[in-house]
């Protein structure tokens, strides 16, 4: 369990970081 | 599980609803009193991922010149925002109490509520996207019409010189829409389309030729045929894009699969 949600918010941590580059990258 | 329908949204969602839907099954089994990490680090690392989210995201919502992505957008933030609070209190929760079944619930739902929240994010942005493609398509429906009052031979060389940047836009914005969608049936509906637009591009300027050649002719024979010919032309490619625009609306999300 351990394991499994450190991974799990890790994924969420990045996958968020990933949307919010996406944001700033798409055209206006 | 959902089926996520542009290619973008699968890469980015796909990994963590699949690790959700472990955690859930993990969750359901964990009866037997096993105490929950200490899990304060790695909220706080969301906590400030959402929170950078939630600034970008507010301000392109306030610049975007699309009014429904300006409604979306904020409502879709605020439920990855609420989410991120509800994961904090959880951990919080589960540092004192760690057997906290209660504290488990919220930190799933949480969970659940951030891939909730950012899939409907995705979808907002995606829908804005292929709201920009549909406008291109319009644009080019639109000028089609222009076919009518061509009636010489520089008016048609106008007429194709205009034409061709909205046509080959509409082109390659549908063909790259086609390779991000996940749905092979959608895929393969876009390609047809967007084929026989191509196909009868050269067809539409072959028939105002003849409609030009004809009425600049003497006896203007077969004027008539010649302008109806070039109408069902015209009224073919707009009716395919018409079918572009149809499809490019269907989406296999189904965002109550996430509840």
């Amino acid at each position: 369990i351990r394991v499994g949600w450190e991974q799990l918010l890790t994924a969420i941590q990045r996958n968020i970081s990933e949307i919010s580059n996406q944001i700033l990258t798409r055209d206006s | 599980m959902p089926v996520f329908h542009t290619k973008l949204i699968e890469s980015i969602l796909d990994p963590v609803a699949q690790q959700i839907s472990q955690l859930v099954i993990l969750h359901e089994q964990a009866e037997d009193g096993a105490a929950m990490p200490d899990l304060t680090q790695p909220v706080s690392a969301v906590a400030k991922a959402v929170g950078n989210l939630v600034q970008v995201g507010r301000q392109t919502s306030a610049t975007s010149t699309d009014k429904v992505l300006q409604e979306e957008m904020p409502v879709a933030l605020d439920r990855v925002e609420n989410a991120s609070i509800s994961l904090i209190q959880a951990a919080k929760t589960l540092r004192q109490e760690p057997l906290s079944r209660s504290a488990r619930d919220i930190l799933i739902n949480g969970a659940r509520g951030i891939l909730g929240g950012t899939s409907a994010l995705l979808l907002s942005l995606d829908q804005a996207e292929v709201r920009k493609i549909i406008r291109i398509c319009k644009g080019v429906q639109e000028y089609l019409a222009v076919a009518e009052v061509v009636e010489g031979m520089e008016d048609l060389i106008v007429y194709v010189k205009n034409l061709t940047p909205g046509m080959t836009q509409m082109v390659k914005m549908v063909d790259g829409r086609q390779a991000e969608l996940t749905h092979q049936v959608h895929r393969n509906m876009l390609i047809a389309s967007k084929d026989k637009i191509k196909n009868l591009l050269p067809v539409l300027i072959s028939s105002i030729k003849i409609f030009v050649t004809t009425i600049q002719s003497p006896g203007k024979r077969g004027l008539d045929e010649a302008a109806s010919n070039r109408l069902y032309v015209v009224s073919q490619m707009y009716l395919e894009i018409e079918e572009i625009i149809r499809v490019l609306q269907l989406t296999t999300y189904d965002e109550d699969d996430w509840n």
